[in-house]
């Protein structure tokens, strides 16, 4: 594995979005991740529809009751694939724009699918497995505990205390091996994580967190997801 | 006891913020808030001023990031995660398909 990786470097990674007052942030994790294995797939960048999830996806954990992914009251990046699977995929951001909105209709016009996804599976709780999966397969959607975001501005986050309990969803694009921890004196490896608030949050919308201890539940659920080409 | 290098020199409690009033208004202007009524502005003040110890609080909890006055600092904590996040509670499904183990050496 190289000792940094950043898949903005490689062109997968569409610019920074923002969910606005929409607890859809899992809808943006599914669609980054599916974005940079559609471009791992085809070569080709495409921006795709957050709203076509938070309009038609109601798919449910089959193994928990209510556990169904409910536009801007919240869902979950699995299920958002698996709704994505039997869909037939998504439709580009500009042919399904971002509205913030929930409760419209489904508009989702299978016609104009730009990105399909062909398989998708969990990561093991092993951080070598996830940077080998993050190297392999593109951008992972990731679950974590996003406390620590209300507050934060930039540097490595590296909370002495954070709890493992999942709120918020995310995309991990890269990771490096070190940078300066003051405190700590020492060098800390991170991970490099697109956030979707806007550009003008953290650090131009990034989120740096470090590597190692699970730290805020990082590594506890993370998905990959495989595309297909299809236009 | 906080840092190695830089030494408080003021007291912690709460009416000895630097300047809140300052920092509120600059937060006002720069994401564009504006508050339809003065209770409300009152409102949203007080939890600005707790958001602001909270940052100071998170910095000293996590010292090698900057935590300080974001777009979310006139919101509750309750009021943020219901607006801004949506992760819902739950752990992998367990039926889920697992990533083959790759081979990360060389």
């Amino acid at each position: 594995l190289p000792s940094d990786f950043d898949w903005r470097d490689h062109g997968a990674v569409t610019g920074v979005k923002n969910q606005g007052s929409c607890g859809s942030c899992w809808s943006f994790s599914a669609v980054g991740a599916l974005e940079g294995a559609h471009f791992l797939s085809t070569g080709e960048l495409v921006s795709l529809s957050e709203q076509q999830l938070v309009d038609c996806d109601h798919e449910c954990d089959p193994e928990e009751r209510g556990a169904c992914d409910s536009g801007c009251n919240g869902g979950l990046m699995t299920t958002a694939f698996e709704y994505s699977l039997k869909a037939g995929g998504l439709m580009r951001e500009n042919d399904y724009p971002y509205t913030g909105r929930d409760r419209g209709p489904c508009k989702f016009d299978k016609s104009k699918i730009a990105a399909s996804v062909a398989n998708f599976s969990v990561v093991s709780l092993d951080e070598e497995q996830i940077a080998a999966n993050l190297v392999k397969n593109g951008p992972l959607a990731v679950g974590i505990n996003a406390v620590f975001m209300q507050t934060y501005i930039g540097g490595v986050s590296c909370p002495y205390i954070c709890g493992k309990h999942l709120d918020h969803g995310v995309l991990l694009v890269g990771y490096g091996a070190g940078a300066y921890a003051p405190i700590r004196l020492k060098e800390k490896p991170f991970w490099i994580i697109k956030n979707s608030w806007g550009e003008s949050w953290g650090e131009n919308g990034y989120y740096k967190i470090c590597r190692g201890h699970n730290v805020c539940g990082v590594d506890s659920m993370v998905s990959t997801v495989a595309a297909i080409h299809t236009s | 006891e906080d840092d190695l290098l830089i030494r408080q020199v003021v007291p912690d409690a709460e009416e000895h913020l630097l300047n809140a009033e300052h920092h509120f208004s600059a937060f006002k202007a720069k994401f564009g808030r504006t508050y339809a009524t003065q209770e409300e502005h009152d409102h949203r003040f007080r939890i600005f001023k707790n958001n602001l110890l909270r940052a100071k609080s998170h910095q000293k909890l996590d010292p090698s990031a900057v935590h300080g006055v974001t777009k979310f600092s006139d919101l509750t904590p309750a009021e943020f995660r219901r607006q801004f996040l949506g992760l819902k509670p739950l752990l992998l499904p367990t039926d889920a398909q697992k990533a083959p183990i790759l081979p990360t050496n060389d």
